[in-house]
């Protein structure tokens, strides 16, 4: 499978 | 209140060509250091970061942050009302319930207001590190835009890889793949806009979605050059740079293989 993950599990919430 | 007065009205409808296919609605944020929007698509894997500086306005005033939530595709009918050489004027207050955008011709022989209804926007602010890039590539726009186009026609997903001799785009579809190399050229005689230059402390390569590149492309009117930041497994940036103003920057999420 090929998918991409949401930017959040990459850059922290303000 | 805020209010600000942008002499080249053409660049506030070339901003909103470079959001229109990705964002529907988002929050301008309006602060002493100018108006910006951080916004994501609709399925999260792409942001979208505007920032318009104080200094590029010929008057600003803001006496606080103001959230100025707005409908994009509203906003795009109406900054079509302006000429392209149209002065832009943007007035809100502290808690605005509408926003007015007043425009006037270069010759001063044409005024138009219009008044915009703001909307609350409940969305996701991220915090984006001040990263320092694996690797980063200069290259002409219009190139970039050539370039995802051509991929776009193949395949699905481009592969990034950036080596000190260049920067391989590939792609696979139904019909076949396609490679297409771009090699830094700095020595040439080519002006600054035209050059490709690559900065990499190590080789670094992802797949990307080309349906989000492809539309982070209509920035290319903001800028003769695109700047790709790369690091291994984290989203790519693409930055537009606005001349005297700030910039469109695009995240991307890379593709994951399970």
């Amino acid at each position: 499978v090929v998918g991409q993950m949401p930017l959040s599990s990459f850059f922290g919430g303000a | 209140m805020f209010e600000a007065r942008l002499l080249q009205g053409g660049l506030l409808k070339k901003v909103l060509d470079s959001i229109k296919d990705i964002i529907t609605e988002g929050n301008f944020d309006c602060s002493p250091n100018g108006l910006s929007l951080q916004a994501m698509d609709s399925s999260h894997v792409s942001l979208i970061d505007i920032l318009l500086e104080s200094e590029g306005f010929e008057h600003y005033r803001c006496d606080r942050n103001i959230p100025m939530g707005l409908n994009i595709t509203n906003l795009v009918k109406m900054i079509k009302c302006a000429g392209s050489e149209d002065i832009v004027t943007i007035k809100c207050e502290d808690k605005p319930d509408n926003v007015t955008f007043l425009f006037e011709s270069k010759d001063n022989d044409k005024i138009s207001d219009f008044e915009m209804k703001t909307m609350t926007i409940d969305d996701e602010h991220l915090l984006v590190p001040d990263q320092t890039y694996t690797a980063v590539v200069k290259m002409p726009s219009a190139e970039f835009q050539r370039l995802c186009r051509d991929m776009a026609a193949i395949g699905d997903t481009v592969n990034i890889s950036v080596t000190k001799e260049g920067v391989r785009f590939s792609t696979t579809g139904d019909m076949g793949t396609a490679n297409i190399t771009v090699r830094p050229n700095p020595s040439g005689d080519q002006k600054e806009e035209e050059r490709t230059e690559v900065q990499i402390t190590e080789p670094v390569s992802a797949g990307f979605a080309l349906r989000y590149l492809n539309s982070f492309t209509k920035a290319t009117p903001l800028s003769p050059t695109v700047t790709l930041g790369m690091v291994p497994n984290l989203p790519i940036v693409v930055e537009y740079k606005i001349a005297d103003m700030g910039h469109v920057r695009y995240y991307l999420a890379p593709k994951i293989e399970d």
